[in-house]
C-alpha cells in the first residue's frame, strides 16, 4: 500500500459556525460570505451540503478563527434576520484534523483509511471536507490529538 | 481587488450520490468508503455537514465519475443494508465548478465573488466543499457552462 499522504495536520483554533434552515436559491451564499469579507472576516472551511427532508432551504457550514467569534455574532444574527433562518449554531468545541498530502484525488483508500483510524479510535466524525490536496474532518476538541495520533498510527507507524 | 484564483475548471462527467440517515457514530464513514475502495472506485467530493433535525443521523454526499454508477449503485445497496440508511440518491444531472488558486485559504472574498457570480447569474448552488487551494460547487448539469461564464467574468474579464 503505497500512501501519499505527506503529514497530518490539527488545528485547535476553529469555531464551527452553522447557519441552519437558508432559503435554498440562489444568491443566498453570496449574501452570508460578502458580510463577512466586508468585515475581513477569515473563513476557512465552508461546507454545504444536501438537506434530506425540505428541498427549499439548506445548512451552510463554516468555520472560523476564535478571535473573530464576537464580530461573526452580530454579522449572523444581521444576515439571518435579513435572509430569514430557522437558527444559528456556534461551536467551540471543535477542531480540525487533516492528511494532507499530493494526490489524493480520487483515491477512496486515503479516505477510508483515515475514516477508519477515526473510528477504531471511537472518534465520531461531525464534518468532512475534502480536495485534491486534503481530507479535513471536524471532531470534538478534546478528542483533537488522539485523533492526530490515530491518523498519524494508520499512514506511517506501521507500515 | 488583487484576485488569487488561477482559473475555473469544469466537470461534466460527475454523479452525486447522496446516502441518506447514516447512523452519527464512529466508524460509519469508514464503512461507506472503504466499500468503495475495495472496488477500487474512484471518489472524487466527499461533503458531510451537520444535520439539523435529528442530530443521532447524518447525511454523506460524494462525487464519483458517471461510468462508475452501476457498479456504485450495487455497492451502496449493499452497504445501505449493513449500516441501515435512510435513503440513497443518485443524481447524474450535477455538474462540478471550481474556482482554483494558491492561497485562497481564509480570504472570505474570493468565496463571496465566486457565489456571488452564480447567484447574479441565477444559478442555485448545491453542494459547496472548500480547501486551500479551490471552492468547488455543485450545480444543475445544464447550467455548468453558465456558472464558468459567469466565474470567469467576475474573476478576470471586468477588472
Ligand atoms: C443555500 C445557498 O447555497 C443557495 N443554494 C445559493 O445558491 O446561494
Ligand atoms: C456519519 C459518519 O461520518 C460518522 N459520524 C463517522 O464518524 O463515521
Amino acid at each position: 500500500k503505497e500512501f501519499i499522504i505527506r503529514g497530518v495536520a490539527q488545528d485547535n483554533n476553529v469555531v464551527k459556525i452553522a447557519v441552519l434552515g437558508v432559503p435554498d436559491k440562489p444568491g443566498i451564499a453570496y449574501k452570508v460570505f460578502s458580510a463577512l469579507a466586508a468585515d475581513h472576516i477569515a473563513v476557512d472551511m465552508i461546507v454545504q451540503s444536501i438537506r434530506n427532508s425540505d428541498k427549499k432551504i439548506n445548512d451552510i457550514v463554516f468555520t472560523i478563527a476564535k478571535p473573530d467569534l464576537d464580530q461573526v455574532k452580530e454579522i449572523m444574527a444581521k444576515i439571518g434576520q435579513e435572509i430569514g433562518v430557522i437558527g444559528l449554531e456556534f461551536d467551540e468545541d471543535v477542531a480540525k484534523v487533516s492528511a494532507v498530502g499530493a494526490g489524493m484525488f480520487g483515491n477512496p483508500g486515503i479516505a477510508a483509511e483515515m475514516f477508519g483510524a477515526l473510528g477504531d479510535a471511537g472518534i465520531n466524525i461531525e464534518v468532512i471536507s475534502t480536495s485534491e490536496i486534503s481530507i479535513s474532518c471536524l471532531v470534538r476538541k478534546d478528542q483533537a490529538k488522539d485523533a492526530v495520533t490515530a491518523i498519524h498510527n494508520r499512514f506511517f507507524k506501521q507500515r
